[in-house]
Parts: C-alpha cells; structure tokens; sequence
C-alpha cells in the first residue's frame, strides 16, 4: 500500500459517497446516468467475486463491502426510490456496444483462462469504459449540475491517483499488471476533457454547461 | 502459478 493508491481508493470512495448523498438530500437523480451506475455494480460484482475465495486484508475486504454496497444503494435510489426523477430519455448510451465487446475481450486477452479471471479481466475493461453513459448524457442535455461534476472529477481523480501507483510499484516492487495499467490509462483519457471543463468552469464557480 | 495472479488493488 502506498499514499497515492490509498487517496486514490479514498477518492473513489467520496466519489461513491458524494453521488448517493446527492440523490438522497435532492431527492432526485436528475442528470445521472442509471446505465453507469448498473455498469459500476456489474464492474464491483464481477471484480469482486475473490471476496469469497481469497483474503488479502482488512481493509481490503471492507473496501470491496463498501463499493459493492454502495453500488447497489446507488441502482436502487434511481431505478426504484426516485424512479419518478430519472431521465431516462437523455440516458439513450447503448450499452450493449461496451458490454459484448469488452465481454469478447475478457475471453479474449487475460492472464488465465479460468472463471473468476476472466470475471475480473472484463470488471478491469468495463469499468474503463463504465462513465461513457454519464459523459453521454451530459454531452446531450449540454449541462451537469455542479456537485455531479464534483462526482466526476472524485472518480477521475481516483484513477490519475492508480496510475501514478502503479509507477511507484513499478519501481519500488517491480509490481506490472499490463492489463489494469493498460486499461486504466484508457479510462483515465476519457476523462481529460471533463477536467478540463472542471478546472475552466466550475472550479470558477460557474456551471458546467457545454456549448450547444 | 503464472495465471493464479493475486489482485490486491480494488
């Protein structure tokens, strides 16, 4: 365990947090993406299957607890609880086009043949890909609500924060997984031009909205 | 094993 890793887990988790507390206090799920968050439960749940066959630590086991929990909590306020407050008609991503392709990849490319690492080789590739919903739809309707980019940029901080732990393990414990790294550098670019909005409009105290 | 990667990162 390093500091950036740890930050980078603890921003993922604010991120979490931010968005279920946004949803619960505004009683509303208005401009977020159901099909992101099922993806990131999908991710957490097919990632996090070694829960029951391999124990790495305390932290580590409550971490997956709480991502999956969260997940989970999340699904349900927007497609149960504030069903009513969902758009789902701006929520239009197709996500079959992520799903069967990075599905076809995880048999495809992965460090072993077997059930729980191709389970956890397509969590690593989905996930990459998990936020392209959201993106979605805050480039149709052409605006966020601040604390959703506050949302975004918690998780994008999250995964700037892994790839600069994988250079320290790199280095200090000759440790490579070209599979996460690759794909945590994909999912780390989709998110350069959201902190580019981030950091020119909303870190000025305007509202992210995009022109039309 | 090669394949049996331990993955400890979340």
């Amino acid at each position: 365990m390093n500091i950036f890793r740890l930050t980078g887990d603890l921003s993922h988790l604010a991120a979490i947090i931010i968005l279920l507390l946004k949803i619960w206090k505004t009683r509303s799920c208005a401009g977020i993406s159901g099909k992101s968050q099922i993806l990131f439960a999908i991710v957490f749940t097919t990632r996090y299957l070694d829960l029951l066959s391999s124990f790495i630590s305390l932290y580590n086991t409550s971490m997956k607890v709480i991502y999956i929990g969260c997940a989970y909590a999340t699904v349900y306020l927007i497609y149960m609880k504030f069903r009513a407050t969902y758009d789902g008609n701006h929520d239009s991503f197709r996500v079959e086009f992520l799903v069967v392709p990075v599905g076809g990849l995880a048999v495809l490319i992965n460090h072993d043949f077997s059930f729980l690492e191709i389970l956890w080789t397509f969590s690593i590739y989905l996930e990459s890909v998990a936020i392209l919903p959201q993106l979605f739809m805050i480039s149709k309707t052409g605006e966020a609500e601040t604390i959703t980019t506050h949302y975004l940029f918690c998780l994008g901080l999250y995964r700037a924060l892994y790839i600069v732990n994988w250079i320290w393990r790199y280095y200090f414990e000759a440790f490579f997984d070209l599979i996460a790294i690759v794909a945590g550098v994909v999912q780390t670019i989709l998110y350069c031009d959201f902190f580019y909005l981030y950091v020119t409009k909303v870190l000025k105290g305007k509202k992210l909205s995009l022109p039309a | 094993a090669d394949g049996e990667a331990l993955h400890d990162e979340l």
